[in-house]
């Protein structure tokens, strides 16, 4: 999910 | 992680660590808006709260710690070294940027994915990342002339924006539900702002000429 909302970007 | 993403988080560090290289070897910060440091602190800070409790990469944790302590190194450099914060050009950096922080927070509070403490400080610090540059700007139109390693600082910023945004385009295209709405409209806004830089810093590059802002 962290990744589909972009929360994985810095 | 897409191409695009590395070397846009690459130019950030990079201009992070040109920064920290002209205070340091100039021992001097004229030219640099310390409101702005202060605006980028905050924006790490506040984004960067999920770094104990989510844990996505190392790489991801590494650079979290590296932009936390370099832009706090660089704020702590501006305001608590002698002879550094000597030189700092307090009679121009007078842009109310606490108004930006208040701007963002509102925003925050009134659009963000979810209600919770830790989604409205993520929203808040994307919405403060897309103006923290505006003091900085304005520093820059009133002291004239620019100096390369400031000119080159936000340089490297506005590339990593850049860079980010053909991230988001690649992700958009390649992942099926990547939303990222909001950063992407406030990453948009900001690389707007840094547009008429690159427009006078490209003519003061081709003509070889000091880069001059017009007042």
């Amino acid at each position: 999910l962290l990744a589909l909302l972009g929360k994985d970007e810095l | 992680m897409n191409i695009f993403r590395f070397a846009g988080d690459m130019t950030h560090l990079i201009s992070i660590l040109v920064l920290l290289l002209k205070i340091y070897a100039t021992k001097s910060c004229s030219g640099i808006s310390r409101k702005t440091q202060e605006l980028y602190a905050l924006v790490f800070l506040a984004r960067y709260v999920d770094i104990f409790t989510e844990f996505i990469s190392v790489y991801n944790t590494i650079m979290k710690i590296v932009f936390i302590a370099s832009t706090l190194a660089i704020v702590w450099c501006m305001r608590g070294h002698r002879v550094v914060r000597r030189s700092y050009d307090k009679e121009l950096d007078t842009f109310r940027h606490y108004f930006l922080i208040a701007a963002s927070l509102v925003l925050a509070l009134l659009v963000h994915e979810k209600f919770t403490f830790q989604e409205i400080l993520w929203a808040f610090s994307i919405y403060l990342e897309a103006v923290a540059i505006l003091p900085q700007l304005v520093l820059l139109q009133r002291s004239g002339n620019v100096d390369n390693l400031t000119g080159q600082y936000v340089f490297f910023l506005g590339a990593y924006r850049g860079l980010y945004i053909l991230n988001w385009i690649y992700r958009y295209f390649t992942e099926p539900h990547f939303s990222r709405w909001i950063a992407c409209v406030s990453g948009l806004v900001q690389t707007a702002l840094y547009a008429d830089f690159f427009y006078y810093y490209f003519l003061s590059w081709k003509n070889n000429a000091k880069l001059k802002l017009p007042a």
